[in-house]
């Protein structure tokens, strides 16, 4: 109480960027921070940066899940929004097939936010209950940064048809496991699990994004495509960095 | 091998392998 609301405020904010940074799937630091007294749940609560960073309780009853998610999206005010549905922080004993239920619901409240998008991970066991969602985020207009791992079974690849197109132009960087994708074209970084890539996917993947700088690929799988006779070099002229 | 064979990454300052 003795302490000045900038100072408590500054602390908010370090403390909030570092659980962001180091431990986002443990006991957000927002939450920890608005639960000491009436005092510090006031100021955490009026400031919207603390909570411009949301991972999606998955681990908490339904009800209690969704309604976190909208009080957390309505405390962002008008921010930018990053998001993580991450279903390693399931319920003990609750069903694959009810967590992915779950995550689904929580995916689709948090895309009706899709415009102040600006980040999105999503790690879950199957795509199929969010594909919709997915495809709805072509109308996101400020999505940089978007991640959509799915363990799904093992050596299987879903596609997405490339005349859904998915991703809108925004997105710069992008991470997929088990899911082929149209790459947006001003991609910088891609990871990539598990991809199927050749020759021809290799030129497609290039031509289609210029300015890749950043290209990270997890047990690459190659295909056996015909290889052009007079087959010739494909330039990446943008990359920078790679690691297979 | 493969992957590396018909690439041309004139301006690569990373590479793992």
């Amino acid at each position: 109480a003795d302490l000045p609301n900038e100072i408590i405020s500054q602390i908010f904010l370090v403390g909030t960027t570092d659980w962001r940074n180091t431990a986002p799937l443990t006991l957000p630091f927002p939450v920890i921070a608005s639960s000491i007294c009436y005092h510090w749940r006031q100021l955490a609560r009026s400031n919207p940066v603390l909570w411009s960073f949301l991972v999606a309780p998955l681990h908490k009853e339904d009800e209690d899940c969704l309604y976190w998610i909208s009080d957390w999206i309505g405390l962002s005010a008008n921010l930018p929004l990053s998001v993580v549905v991450d279903d390693k922080l399931r319920r003990p004993r609750r069903s694959s097939e009810a967590t992915n239920r779950l995550a689904s619901e929580a995916v689709t409240l948090i895309t009706q936010s899709w415009n102040r998008l600006r980040s999105l991970d999503i790690s879950l066991d199957s795509f199929s209950l969010v594909k919709n969602q997915i495809i709805q985020l072509r109308h996101a207009p400020n999505l940089r940064q978007l991640s959509l791992c799915f363990r799904g079974p093992p050596f299987a690849t879903i596609f997405i048809p490339e005349v859904d197109r998915p991703l809108p132009p925004s997105v710069t960087k992008l991470r997929a496991q088990n899911l082929a994708l149209q790459s947006p074209c001003n991609l910088t970084s891609l990871t990539m699990h598990k991809p199927r890539l050749g020759y021809e996917g290799t030129q497609i993947l290039f031509s289609g994004c210029p300015n890749l700088a950043n290209l990270i690929i997890h047990n690459l799988v190659p295909v056996n495509s015909p290889i052009p006779a007079k087959r010739t070099e494909i330039r990446a002229e943008s990359l920078q960095s790679l690691a297979i | 091998v493969y992957f590396l064979s018909f690439l041309k990454i004139p301006n690569l300052s990373y590479l793992e392998v």
